[in-house]
C-alpha cells in the first residue's frame, strides 16, 4: 500500500457516492447513464470473485464488500427505485459493441485460462471501457450537471492516482501486472479530453458543463 | 485455489 494507490482508492469510493448522493437527494437519475452503472456492477461482481477464495488484507475485503454494495445500490436506484426519472431515450450506447470485443479479448488475452483469471481479466478490459456510455450521453444530450461532472472528475483522478501507484510500485517492489496497466493507462486517455472539458468550464464556476 | 493470480489490488 502506498500513498497513490490508497488515494486512488478513496477517490474511487468519493466518485460512486458523489453519484448516490446525488441520486438520492435529487431523487432523480436524469442525466446518468445506467448502462455505465449496470457494466460497473459487473465489474465488481467478476473481478471481485475472489472475495471466497483469497484473503489479501481486512482493508482489501472490505473495500470490495463496500464497492460491490454501492455499485447494486446505484443500479438499484437507477432502475428500480427512481426508474420514472431515467433517460432511457438518451442512454442509447450499444453495451454489445463493448461486450463482445471485451469478452473476446478476456479469453485471448490473460494470465491463466482458469475461470476466475479470464474473469478478472474480463473485469479490468470491461472497467477500461464501462464509462463510454455515460460519456456518449453527455455527448447526445450536449450537457451534464456539474455534479455529474464531480463524479467523472474523480474516476478519472482515481485511475490517474494508480498510474501513479503502478510508477511507484515498479520502482520499490518491481511490481507490474501488464493486463492491468495497460488497460488502466487507455482507461485514463478516456477521461483526458473530458479533464479539459472540466477544468475549463465546470472549475470557473457554470453550473452546467455544455459542449463547444 | 492458489494457483489463481493474487490481485491485490481493486
Amino acid at each position: 500500500m502506498n500513498v497513490f494507490r490508497l488515494a486512488g482508492d478513496v477517490s474511487h469510493l468519493v466518485a460512486i457516492i458523489i453519484l448516490l448522493l446525488k441520486i438520492w437527494r435529487s431523487r432523480s437519475c436524469a442525466g446518468i447513464s445506467g448502462k455505465s452503472q449496470l457494466l460497473f456492477a459487473l465489474v465488481f461482481t467478476t473481478r471481485y470473485l475472489d472475495l471466497f477464495t483469497v484473503y489479501i488484507s481486512a482493508y482489501n475485503t472490505i473495500m470490495k464488500v463496500v464497492f460491490l454494495a454501492l455499485s447494486y445500490a446505484t443500479v438499484y436506484l437507477i432502475y428500480m427505485r427512481f426508474r420514472n426519472t431515467y433517460d432511457s431515450e438518451n442512454d442509447s450506447f450499444r453495451v454489445e459493441f463493448l461486450l463482445v470485443p471485451v469478452i473476446g479479448l478476456s479469453f485471448l488475452e490473460h494470465y491463466a485460462f482458469t475461470p476466475m483469471e479470464v474473469l478478472w481479466t474480463f473485469s479490468i478490459f470491461l472497467e477500461a471501457v464501462a464509462i463510454m456510455p455515460q460519456l456518449f450521453m453527455i455527448t447526445k444530450t450536449g450537457e451534464a450537471e456539474s455534479i455529474t461532472t464531480h463524479y467523472l472528475f474523480f474516476l478519472g483522478l482515481y485511475r490517474a492516482l494508480y498510474i501513479a501507484n503502478w510508477v511507484w510500485r515498479y520502482h520499490t517492489e518491481g511490481f507490474f501486472d501488464q493486463i492491468a496497466v495497460v488497460s488502466g493507462v487507455v482507461q485514463t486517455i478516456f477521461y483526458c479530453d473530458f479533464f479539459y472539458l472540466y477544468v475549463t468550464k465546470v472549475v470557473q464556476g457554470r453550473s452546467k458543463m455544455s459542449l463547444p | 485455489l492458489q494457483d489463481t493470480h493474487p490481485h491485490d489490488e481493486l
